[in-house]
């Protein structure tokens, strides 16, 4: 049996939006300490890794580990159908999974919606992870991210990322021009969730496509800040944490010949 | 010229 119920249902109306461009169909594994999902686009350039902690959810019940195979964007019709306040709660049987139950409260709990989700045996590639000592480490507004991503897709398809000292910097050439936009780390106080912070080891230049960099930052509505980890010839990570877990996309560099 | 590499040459399969 698992059974979880989240009391900011809209954090998992917010969580779909944010994976379901990337991915179409992934398995929401199950187990004791949450609901983890990890699945690579089709053309395997970008990985999204997300964990929901079970002491995020009120009550959480999983007797034993199991995968629930969803089809995301059916997932994320079904929860257009929930309030932004309601209160969200996913139910399956372990023995016969084969759909996923959920149900939606309001506020004042006068109206309860309940709807089922069939569910579909996705036959998934797991990678794994490795811990990485990244070169430099950035946090900054995730809304100043998405607007870079924004504005330089304008101008080119690609981003180069560099990183030195107390700047980071993002360059796009393209057939009409070239542009930038350099970032200073900066300390605010009064508003941390406003600062450039950035930890460097050593200086690192990298290049992503900005297609899929405008598709992570769908990500945007979940955290005030977001984090860059880049390492040279490493994938970047690009990661935005809630309060009852994250949602990590990796996204593979493009490499000069 | 720039070539997209695919994040399975970095993460191996478990």
């Amino acid at each position: 049996m698992f059974e979880a119920r989240l009391i900011q249902g809209g954090l998992l109306k917010k969580l779909l939006e944010s994976v379901k461009e990337l991915v179409t169909d992934a398995n929401f594994d199950c187990s004791e300490s949450g609901i983890a999902l990890q699945a690579m686009d089709n053309s395997h350039v970008a990985l999204v890794s997300l964990l929901l902690r079970s002491e995020g959810f009120d009550p959480y019940r999983c007797d034993r580990g199991f995968s629930l195979g969803v089809n995301l964007n059916s997932l994320n019709k079904i929860l257009k159908c929930a309030g932004n306040d309601d209160i969200i709660t996913l139910r399956a049987d372990d023995n016969s999974a084969d759909s996923l139950s959920l149900s939606f409260e309001n506020p004042n709990n006068d109206r309860i919606g309940e709807y089922e989700l069939k569910l579909m045996d996705i036959d998934q590639e797991h990678l794994s992870i490795p811990e990485t000592d990244y070169d430099a480490t950035i946090i900054m507004p995730s809304a100043e991210f998405q607007r870079i991503c924004r504005d330089l897709t304008v101008v080119s398809e690609s981003v180069t990322i560099d990183v030195s000292k107390d700047t980071i910097k993002f360059t796009a050439e393209g057939e009409l021009g070239s542009g930038n936009i350099k970032l200073k780390s900066t300390s605010s106080i009064d508003k941390p969730e406003e600062s450039v912070n950035i930890e460097l080891g050593q200086d690192v230049s990298l290049q992503f496509s900005l297609k899929y960099l405008m598709n992570f930052t769908k990500g945007t509505p979940l955290s005030e800040q977001v984090i860059l980890c880049l390492s040279e010839k490493m994938p970047l990570l690009v990661e935005y944490k809630m309060d009852i877990g994250y949602i990590r996309y990796y996204l593979a560099p493009k490499i000069g010949d | 010229n720039l070539t997209q590499t695919s994040i399975d040459n970095f993460f191996g399969r478990t």
